[in-house]
């Protein structure tokens, strides 16, 4: 038996809205630590690595780790009938064949309860090494957020160069050429707050089409990490209450 | 020009 007891419910809403259009089915993994799951999205070129800590919820029971199939499009379709007050239960029995998901509202006026089919799934499992990134960028989420959006209006690909001082967000494309430097610092104001941690000069080209895609999780965090190191994915995370949302990008390369 | 790379390049299944 798996049972969990989420007592605000909007996170789980914003979680899955903010992997729904990079990952359609993936496999949840419960165990008594945690719910977890890993999935690239179609073209590979994206991760997606999410860790729910099961401490964090209000109520949590996993007698025996078990993966759950699940169509995220689905998830997502049912999460909406959720209201932001809910609270929400996810339950599944051993060796499960559907997820349940109960919504409750916050008098317990409504009780909402929906059995989600489960999928069995092939899935590509990475092994994604620990290591030490050469630059460490963490700023307002909702301010990187801005920049990508806005660059996105000149062209497809970022260029993201980081030295000890600032970070530079370059573009050039057929309009020209233009870029947003912002340099570090300590501001009361969160948006222009701005700490870099680096040991070498990074300088790296990403598709800024995906950076917008993983941006939808900046409701989760008011700040975003950027750890990069040459020539390997950037990973961007999300830190939040109940867990963390990272997602990995393959770096464009020079042909 | 760039050319997208994807992650198998990077990291190996397990």
């Amino acid at each position: 038996m798996f049972e969990a007891l989420l007592g605000n419910g909007l996170i789980l809403k914003k979680i899955i809205e903010s992997i729904k259009e990079l990952v359609t089915e993936v496999n949840f993994e419960v165990t008594s630590e945690a719910i977890s799951l890993q999935a690239m999205d179609a073209s590979h070129v994206a991760l997606v690595v999410l860790v729910l800590r099961a401490s964090e919820f209000e109520e949590y029971r996993c007698d025996r780790p078990q993966t759950l199939g699940v169509s995220i499009t689905n998830l997502a379709k049912l999460l909406k009938i959720a209201g932001n007050d809910d609270s929400i239960i996810l339950r599944a029995e051993d060796e499960a064949h559907v997820l349940t998901l109960v919504f409750t509202g916050k008098n317990n006026e409504k009780m909402c309860e929906f059995n989600l089919n489960l999928l069995t799934l092939d899935s590509e499992h990475l092994g994604i090494p620990e290591q030490e990134y050469s630059a460490e960028v963490t700023m307002s989420s909702s301010e990187f957020s801005r920049i990508c959006r806005e660059l996105t209006q000149v062209t497809d690909t970022l260029n993201l160069s980081v030295d000890k001082e600032s970070v530079k967000f370059a573009v050039s494309g057929d309009i020209g050429t233009g870029s947003i430097t912002m340099k570090a610092n300590n501001s009361d104001k969160s948006e222009e707050k701005l700490i870099l941690n680096v040991s070498d000069t990074v300088s790296m080209a990403f598709a800024l089409r995906y950076l917008n895609l993983f941006n939808k999780a900046s409701s989760l965090s008011d700040e975003v990490v950027l750890s990069l190191s040459p020539e390997v994915p950037v990973v961007l995370k999300f830190a939040f209450d109940l867990g963390e949302l990272k997602y990995f990008l393959a770096p464009k390369i020079a042909e | 020009a760039t050319i997208q790379n994807i992650l198998p390049s990077y990291f190996s299944s397990t």
